[in-house]
């Protein structure tokens, strides 16, 4: 449709300016509550010393997310997108207007909570992650398979919990391989640690690509 | 838009057929893994003795939902929507050619997992319930208002698991009031039984209606 469209063609002039700029830009879309919010926290906190990174946010409604953010002390702009499911290249153009990418080492996206409709726009972002917690079912990635197939990595978040819901680790990585093989599978959990560094290690390891 | 329009006079035209036929009709929502067909599949177990029930249930892909349905033992019609991230009346309406609803007392319909776009659509149903896992976080009301804008229940999931995850239950039934005074909320736990008697009571009390 001509939305996609002018879509593609403003994500592809963000992905430009960011390519010249040096800044890493990685996007995060998920279910509503799998936890993007505290994985970015976290990642943002853990991050913070030695790079210069900031964050935007996107959500019908409240700042919510952007105030827990706004706690690792750095840049945070949250877009308010109303009844839009999804964010747009546009709209992350229009919430940078008065960030300096240039000044940045890394740039996040969280994006509305939403396993459809998201897959559908560029963002223009560099790296895209796929958050799935351990409490939603093993089967989300056959179930919602698009999603899956415009992300990069795929995030297994809330680890901590997965004794508790007798989460099937092997099952969840089957359904993850037979939509996208290959895919790389990150196990972590925010609240607890586990698996943060090795997602660090990940992120600077595509960064320096 | 010309969409909604269409959906609503096919809702319209669906909600005067099942009430001409007395089948009572109940829609669920949630995000994806909510619990809707846990939750579904013991509601079926618990009404088949002395009720004739059917359901629908809606899906990009995949007849995951459809076979764990169809362990209760009743009629199940699965919806694969391809790229759609929500049902749509006339959906419902196919889905439907080869059931006989005037035989039923109650037609479930189990729509995508999506907090979003399917708070748009009327499918013609006479109770829509939202359901909200401990899991998700508590604020979830106030971050997706219109999809509890537009249900009549809402149900609260997976309370077994409600200490584990530190949910705090009174800020969740905040969040609720805050987006939707007076709305009724369920506990329920469709893992360990609780609180799944005190929602058929109310189903039949507002099938009597
Ligand atoms: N046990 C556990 N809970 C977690 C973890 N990460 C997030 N949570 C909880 O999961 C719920 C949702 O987390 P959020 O970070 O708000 O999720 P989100 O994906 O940002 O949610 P939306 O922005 O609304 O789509 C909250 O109650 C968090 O405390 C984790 O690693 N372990
Ligand atoms: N502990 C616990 N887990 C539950 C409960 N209900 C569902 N689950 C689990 O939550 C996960 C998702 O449940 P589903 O019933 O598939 O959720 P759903 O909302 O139908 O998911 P979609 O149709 O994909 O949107 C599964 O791993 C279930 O076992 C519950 O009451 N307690
Ligand atoms: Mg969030
Ligand atoms: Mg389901
Ligand atoms: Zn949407
Ligand atoms: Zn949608």
């Amino acid at each position: 449709t001509k939305i996609l469209k002018e879509n593609d063609v403003a994500a592809r002039a963000l992905r430009q300016r960011f390519e010249d700029e040096g800044v890493f830009v990685v996007s995060l879309v998920s279910s509503p509550g799998a936890g993007k919010t505290m994985f970015l926290e976290q990642t943002l906190l853990r991050l913070r010393e030695r790079y210069r990174v900031a964050a935007l946010v996107g959500d019908l409604a409240t700042e919510n997310d952007a105030q827990r953010l706004a706690r690792a002390g750095v840049p945070i702009r949250q877009i308010c997108t109303g009844t839009v499911c999804h964010l747009e290249a546009d709209m992350v153009r229009t919430a940078l207007r008065d960030v300096d990418t240039a000044k940045l080492d890394f740039l996040f996206i969280e994006n509305v909570g939403n396993l459809v409709c998201p897959a559908s726009y560029d963002l223009g972002e560099a790296l895209r992650l796929v958050l799935f917690s351990v409490t939603e079912g093993e089967d989300k990635p056959l179930k919602y398979p698009t999603i899956f197939n415009t992300a990069d990595i795929c995030v297994l978040t809330k680890m901590d919990l997965a004794d508790v819901v007798e989460f099937d680790h092997a099952s969840a990585l089957n359904s993850v391989q037979a939509v996208r093989p290959g895919m790389q599978v990150l196990d972590v959990s925010a609240k607890s640690g586990v698996g943060m560094d090795a997602w660090i290690e990940t992120l600077c390891g595509r960064a320096a690509r």
